[in-house]
């Protein structure tokens, strides 16, 4: 398997994080080793994975930290000193380079590697899509985010042709979808009319405990897994890995 | 009055856009000269406020344009090269002041200036809190806005002591708040406790309405202006122009 996913979206505010989260969190449960590689600044994953950590990014030489309550997930947090580094590299190209090679001396891969990354197409996402196998884009079911998809999905084609390794589209997964919402069905039906075969056929729910979650440092496995959030947070995992073998 | 305001929070998703957006359109109606001015490689408050624009962005020389059913509000879109124009800088403080210049050389200084903000703290959104009277923050009521708002302080607190020209907090605007959520109930209390003089005392509600107008190309006004979201605009757009004078 050993598969490197860069979970990421120019849009803010999608649930790239929460996806990482917990995406990672099921996986495990299900017995896969996981490593979840906080690559955005507001370090949103690390203060549920890794709440009290203080130190250097991986670019800074960071290594795995275990994550309470799930033996076979690790994370390797955010530093303070991400944005220098970023600073650092003439392209991402560059920098998924570094990514890569880091992520290769820190361990035996693990069957699954997701990269949270933040809400740009500046180096750091650069450098996760290009170190990347695939890449998983959540959208929320709105205008805006909808108007963002061609976007990154533009930037990856223009990567995928200078560095034929750069990721290729691993699916895209709807979030915070209210079915009782006009304008979420009508996003939903567009993005599955138009990438029909790349949108996981679970679409996450808008759902409060997902977003209460985070305040106790928990994914929602530990938090409430028996909410609708939770729920479906499972069955994409279990579509992710079944398409990953 | 003439006050330029940067709205800015690196977290995603917050309603930055849609603050701008609903801001200038008020604004306008209320007789004050309102200028937009997109600094969001993304583009959302373009594809609203000059749906059809195609050429450069403010640092590429692009002028105003005017916006139909608002006579003095005007937008300076974004352009395809915005993002190269980034790397030209050496720092936020640099692109600031060209981003000073360029915007007196347009025009005489309108009554307001809103400027988009991506979401990050890299050089675009630098240049905007260097060149601005005044930073308005928008933070929704969840977990992750509310961590993300002690790290944009603190970016705005280091530019203070570096450049005392740069942009002063001018408020904290809670968005998509949910009365019926115990989450967002609680981080308003705690948002409201920690800065009682700085937050709005109107909340912007969720509203679909909010989400829906950008697919028509309108602010909410001229969408449907007797809803919830509407409404709060009208009233914080009241706040942010008696505390101008
Ligand atoms: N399905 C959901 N239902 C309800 N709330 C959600 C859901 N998914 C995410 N959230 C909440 O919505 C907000 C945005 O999600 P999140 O921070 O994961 O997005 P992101 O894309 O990582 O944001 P950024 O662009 O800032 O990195 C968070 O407060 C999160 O807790
Ligand atoms: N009060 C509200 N009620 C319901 N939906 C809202 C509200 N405010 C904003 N939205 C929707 O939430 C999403 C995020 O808002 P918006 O895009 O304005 O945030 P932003 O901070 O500008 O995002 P980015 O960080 O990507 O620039 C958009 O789809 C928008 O239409
Ligand atoms: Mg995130
Ligand atoms: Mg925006």
């Amino acid at each position: 398997m050993a598969t490197l996913i860069a979970v990421a979206n120019q849009k803010g505010g999608v649930g790239k994080t929460t996806t990482v989260v917990n995406l990672a969190a099921y996986a495990a449960l299900k017995g896969a080793s996981v490593l979840v590689v906080d690559l955005d600044p507001q370090g949103n994953a690390s203060s549920v994975l890794a709440p009290d950590y203080q130190g250097p990014s991986l670019f800074g030489g960071a290594g795995i930290l275990p994550v309470a309550g799930l033996d076979t997930l690790g994370v390797v947090p955010v530093g303070d000193d991400l944005i220098d580094h970023e600073h650092r590299f003439s392209d991402s190209a560059e920098a998924g380079r570094e990514l890569r090679h880091r992520l290769n001396e820190l361990c035996d891969p693990p069957d699954l590697t997701l990269i949270d990354c933040p809400p740009s197409l500046a180096i750091l996402p650069g450098a996760a899509l290009h170190a990347a196998d695939r890449v998983l884009i959540p959208i929320q079911c709105e205008y805006y985010a909808m108007e963002g998809l061609g976007q990154i999905l533009a930037y990856l084609q223009g990567m995928q042709e200078e560095d034929p390794e750069a990721a290729q589209l691993g699916g895209i997964l709807l979030t915070m979808y209210d079915e009782s919402r006009t304008l979420d069905r009508q996003v939903a039906a567009e993005v599955r009319a138009h990438f029909p075969k790349e949108v996981f056929s679970t679409a996450i729910p808008r759902d409060v405990a997902l977003a209460a979650a985070p305040s106790h440092a928990q994914s929602i496995l530990h938090f409430d897994p028996l909410t609708p959030g939770a729920l479906a947070y499972l069955a994409v995992t279990k579509e992710l890995l079944d398409g990953l073998e």
